[in-house]
């Protein structure tokens, strides 16, 4: 007698079990109000199952983020994960969007949920994509500025990931200086 | 302790299995 064995299907766990938030502005709202947990995974086909099934960041409308965080931390500066953190910010222009904006947001992704950075992955909190009218800006943030090491590790290899040339220059931000200046005012801490 | 570390190509090689 042939006896059928059925294997069973076993999903590829995750390190980490991460959360998907969306924000869709709306001025008449406080800002936390905008905010909302679409769903939590913690498998690589769960994963993929959430990212087949919603928008790509550029449908998005103008004023819409995605954050992509470990399960724990939200994707805001006063969480007490971020509050000593930063992010590594890669800002495009307007033309970018036609071309490398869901690439390279899904290649932050795969990085966040691959643990791309090896043992520096455990400074890692989680991933922004903000969609803008003025141009969109995807980020990693990082809990801990001072973490010299880790940020830099961090950056060099996210610079690689996204293929980016060596002559273009991304910059780190500390959350505090991001929450209390704007624009011009915002100092890099590090640059790769 | 271990990393679960998946690779790019290992990642998107998930992307449309069942």
């Amino acid at each position: 007698k042939e006896h059928l064995t059925i294997q069973p299907y076993v999903k590829h766990p995750l390190q980490n079990r991460w959360t998907l938030w969306f924000f869709k502005n709306d001025k008449s709202k406080p800002w936390q109000a905008n905010l909302r947990l679409v769903t939590k995974f913690d498998t690589v086909e769960d994963f993929w199952a959430l990212y087949n099934h919603i928008q790509l960041a550029s449908r998005l409308m103008s004023g819409c983020d995605y954050s992509l965080f470990k399960d724990g931390i939200e994707p805001m500066w006063e969480d007490n994960r971020n509050k000593c953190g930063g992010r590594w910010l890669i800002t495009l222009s307007k033309q970018q969007r036609m071309l490398e904006l869901d690439q390279f947001w899904l290649e932050t992704l795969l990085c966040l949920i691959g643990e791309a950075f090896d043992d520096y992955s455990n400074e890692v909190c989680g991933g922004v994509i903000n969609v803008r009218a003025k141009g969109d800006k995807i980020a990693i943030w990082t809990r801990d500025t001072e973490n010299q090491e880790a940020v830099l590790h961090i950056g060099k290899t996210y610079k690689e990931r996204l293929g980016l040339p060596v002559k273009i220059v991304i910059g780190y931000q500390a959350h505090a200086d991001t929450a209390t200046k704007s624009g011009l005012g915002i100092k890099n801490k590090f640059v790769v | 302790g271990t990393r679960i570390i998946y690779d790019r190509k290992f990642l998107m090689e998930c992307r449309h299995s069942p």
